[in-house]
């Protein structure tokens, strides 16, 4: 399809300009309420790198002040009654931010498992957030995503006996969609899985320079 | 636009044919997880009347099981790479459903709190659920959802503390985009609040005829 094709030009200029400027770019997907947010707040506040933000949402704002209050640079985008950010969004989302002064960029995605695959952003590493309270069958629901994604969270697993999910299932179905995909059981209220996820990141950085 | 346009005109079909078959239908959207299938679950079996179900999600079939095992029957829509269901999309739903026999049609939208405000169904109810778990902010992220729904539902509130929520917070929010809207708030893992959605179906269904 034509819109398709042209997203993935523009995904692919993000990508060069993310390059062109040295900067690792991080793209987050996820249900509405999975973490995405919580994970970033956490981030930004654990490395010393310089961090920007861009946080997609129907009404960013939101996100978008939670994110700057821990001082990191944040584009909002608005998407009005869009359900994903595209690479079109994304590319005059970076005009307000100062490529030359930051090490990352994370995109933060609107709460979306479904039209994500189909919009390519530009990103260096896409990441899927799920959480425990979704239901144990949201990652056997949602293969694409899972297919698309290089790192998987599952998170909130200190709700898991709560509503009766299985961890170990979710784990085994991220697996059986894409057996080189790399899994972390995250808890960001109780701490779990965010040094784990700093390192993946590092990695990442590293195999890719 | 001329999607919405023909949308609303199927739409408009299947509200005219659930009203020839003397049929009540009800369409649940909600985020990812929010509990909708849970609902149908216990409504099914609380209520004596008829109840027919159709179960959308990109793979309709782990929804669609759950429900058929209540001993309902089922039309499972797989939306394939759409996030949304569409009149359209229900209108051929209904032809695996045996309206002569029923009371009551449920649908289940795609996990979703964006697109279902363009895709009208033609139901006779819209009821929008959200849990604790998507976080406290979720509803007045979704302002439009809400203004377009007779019924909002907060389910997991067993859940609130565990995930910081609050609750009233969240009811008040939903007032506040749409004042005549009834809020209930529900916990389907603890029976709270199921006796008064049934209460409010049977009001609906009574002012309606
Ligand atoms: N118990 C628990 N709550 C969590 C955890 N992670 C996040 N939360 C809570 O989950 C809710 C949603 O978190 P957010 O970070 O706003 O989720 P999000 O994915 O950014 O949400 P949207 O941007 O609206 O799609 C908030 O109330 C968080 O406090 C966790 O590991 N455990
Ligand atoms: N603690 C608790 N868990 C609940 C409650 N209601 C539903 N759940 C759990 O929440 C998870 C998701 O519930 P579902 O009914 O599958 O949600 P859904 O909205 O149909 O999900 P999708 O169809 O995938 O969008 C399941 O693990 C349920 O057991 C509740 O009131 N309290
Ligand atoms: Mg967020
Ligand atoms: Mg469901
Ligand atoms: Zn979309
Ligand atoms: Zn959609």
């Amino acid at each position: 399809e034509n819109i398709m094709k042209a997203n993935n030009k523009i995904a692919e200029f993000n990508h060069k300009l993310f390059d062109g400027y040295n900067v690792f770019c991080i793209d987050f997907v996820g249900a509405i309420g999975s973490g995405k947010t919580s994970l970033i707040e956490k981030y930004v506040d654990a490395v010393d790198e310089k961090v920007g933000v861009m946080a997609g949402d129907l009404i960013s704002k939101y996100d978008a002040d939670r994110i700057e209050s821990h001082g990191v640079p944040v584009a909002g985008i608005s998407t009005g009654t869009e359900c994903h950010l595209d690479a079109h969004l994304v590319e005059h989302g970076l005009e307000e931010l100062d490529l030359d002064s930051l090490d990352t960029v994370i995109i933060e995605n609107v709460g979306n498992l479904i039209c994500p695959v189909d919009f390519q952003l530009g990103s260096h590493m896409r990441v899927v957030i799920v959480s425990v309270t979704e239901g144990d069958d949201t990652v056997e629901k949602h293969p694409y995503i899972f297919q698309d994604s290089d790192l998987a969270i599952i998170n909130k697993i200190d709700l898991a006996d709560a509503v009766g999910s299985d961890v170990d299932k979710m784990v085994a179905d991220a697996k059986k969609i894409k057996p080189d995909i790399q899994v972390i059981t995250m808890s960001l209220k109780e701490g779990i899985g965010l040094d784990e996820f700093i390192n993946a990141v590092n990695k990442a950085k590293a195999d890719y320079n």
